[in-house]
């Protein structure tokens, strides 16, 4: 199972 | 006062038939540059980002800047009421409560109006960083979408590994491995149908397939896809919609340990 990071910690909240 | 007009239905059609895997609630924000939308799965693994620039409107006019919650579902449902040739008419008076979507048959014998309640939804915008990727890929839409179903069946997970020979993707899983390559073409004479890489360097990436599978949803709207890629940031797939503007899926890679 190779883990799946969320878009949010490439893109940050304007 | 919002209205926006399409002398063909089938543009807006194949638009929500490309988020509704995706996005349950959507808001749609619209200014005298046209609608953009920018939204998160409900996981947020990923992200799409909608453009339809207004001069590719056959007529459009707004006012006032709208930011319009959408429920996707029911957006979806209504644009399956169009037929394809049908003109399409979105219209919003200024700080709507609902949206009116009007389809005129060709031979105008047919007038449809279908009104939504709109959404409030608390406006999330993530920025987008201007990235320059280390490989941009296009290629046939269709070959890409079949690569993702294909190679879907063998593992949860498709890696992409990309050189200035080709593109490689694999899938492996409990009972085998799959991996299809494809060479850069060399004769780009029928453009959509060329593999073209633009590499600066070398990547290896994975990522989900049931995120890959839903955004081949958008196959309809273009002949080729275009994948831009480097180490250990999103992916971005994105697909000219016409002369109109585009849509781009982001998708967090996976992270091997």
């Amino acid at each position: 199972y190779i883990p799946q990071v969320k878009i949010s910690v490439f893109f940050g909240e304007l | 006062m919002f209205e926006a007009r399409l002398a063909q239905s089938a543009i807006l059609k194949k638009v929500l038939e490309a988020v509704k895997d995706l996005l349950t609630e959507a808001t749609f924000e619209c200014s005298d540059s046209g609608i953009q939308v920018q939204a998160m799965d409900n996981a947020h693994v990923s992200l799409v980002s909608l453009n339809l620039r207004s001069d590719g409107f056959d007529k459009y006019r707004c006012d006032r800047n709208l930011s319009m919650g959408m429920n996707i579902g029911t957006m979806t449902k209504i644009l399956r009421c169009a037929s394809s040739e049908d003109t399409v008419t979105l219209r919003a008076v200024d700080s709507p409560d609902n949206i009116i979507f009007i389809f005129e048959s060709q031979n105008k014998e047919k007038l449809a109006e279908y009104e939504m309640k709109l959404i409030n939804m608390d406006l999330e915008h993530l920025g987008i960083p201007e990235t320059m990727y280390s490989c941009v890929v296009k290629m046939p839409s269709q070959e890409f979408a079949r690569i993702c179903r294909d190679l879907s069946q063998f593992g949860e997970a498709i890696t992409i590994a990309c050189s200035k020979e080709g593109i490689k993707f694999s899938a492996a899983g409990d009972y085998g491995n799959a991996n299809v390559k494809l060479a850069q073409t060399a004769d780009s004479d029928k453009e959509e149908e060329a593999v073209l890489i633009d590499m600066q360097e070398p990547v290896k990436l994975t990522f989900a397939c049931r995120y890959l599978n839903s955004f081949v949803k958008a196959t309809p709207l273009c002949a080729q896809v275009k994948l831009s890629m480097s180490s250990d940031v999103p992916l971005v797939c994105e697909y000219q919609i016409g002369e109109i503007g585009h849509i781009r899926y982001y998708l967090a890679p996976k992270i091997d340990d």
